[in-house]
């Protein structure tokens, strides 16, 4: 059997309301090392890859690995259902066609149990290759949420160019253009605020701002967002979640034609 | 213009 229990339940819900307006439906694979999740958007231009370590819920037990699809959309009505200081308890039968979801609240007055019916879901798993960033930029989650939303009322997508003291966003369109510039800061009274570049050679890359900003709903998970650029692949856009795992997700870059 | 490929292009299939 399959069953994990996460104290900060709210996590959770924080993952599946960043990732339900992207994909409609994906499998939620369980082992021993955890809980995790890997699923393309309907038009197969970004990937979600969710990662949640076993050694990160107070309690996990996985039999045997398990391959549980779920519709987003179905998943996001139960877990709306949790409170927001809520543990959340999930469990699974070997073979079983449902997951039930416990929801306890702080003071254990309140126990309720919501059971979801499990799909076959065919997906088709990519192999994301351990790369070598030419750059990697770490700003406030709350900035970058920010940068794209603004720029997205100007232009459909944004370049965005990294140097060593500085990262660029900048976008065009019918009634005029933007640019947003983040100076590195390594603040160290107000860590929340730091920007952080890291580079081994300048890169400049353009992408569709209707993505990133799907991306931002994940911003209430981290104080942070990480976003890795290399000339000519998916820019990388990472969630880190606090003692627990990470989301990331993965956007093909605008190409010329 | 500027064209969008496919994240599977990137990341072949396991």
């Amino acid at each position: 059997m399959f069953e994990a229990r996460l104290q900060q339940g709210a996590l959770l819900k924080k993952v599946v309301e960043a990732i339900k307006d992207l994909i409609e439906d994906a499998n939620f694979d369980c082992n021993n090392s955890g809980f995790s999740l890997q699923a393309m958007d309907s038009s197969h231009v970004s990937l979600v890859a969710l990662s949640l370590r076993a050694d990160g819920f107070e309690h996990y037990r996985c039999d045997r690995n398990v391959s549980m699809g779920m519709k987003l959309a179905n998943l996001s009505k139960i877990l709306k259902c949790a409170g927001n200081d809520d543990a959340i308890t999930m469990k699974s039968e070997d073979n079983g066609d449902t997951i039930t979801f416990m929801f306890e609240s702080q003071n254990q007055e309140r126990l309720s149990e919501f059971d979801l019916k499990l799909m076959d879901i065919d997906s088709e798993h990519l192999g994301i290759p351990e790369a070598e960033y030419d750059a990697t930029v770490k700003l406030p989650s709350s900035e970058f949420q920010r940068i794209v939303k603004d720029l997205a009322s100007i232009g459909d997508t944004v370049e965005i160019s990294v140097t060593k003291d500085a990262v660029k966003f900048g976008t065009n369109g019918d009634i005029g253009s933007a640019n947003v510039m983040c100076r590195q800061n390594k603040s160290v009274d107000k860590p929340e605020e730091s920007t952080e570049i890291d580079i081994t050679e300048p890169v400049a890359l353009t992408f569709a701002l209707r993505y990133l900003n799907s991306f931002a709903k994940a911003t209430p998970l981290s104080s942070h967002v990480v976003l890795k650029l290399s000339k000519d692949l998916p820019i990388v856009v990472e969630y880190h979640i606090e003692n627990v795992g990470r989301l990331s997700f993965f956007l093909a870059p605008k190409v010329e034609e | 213009g500027s064209g969008q490929r496919s994240i599977a292009a990137f990341f072949g299939s396991k």
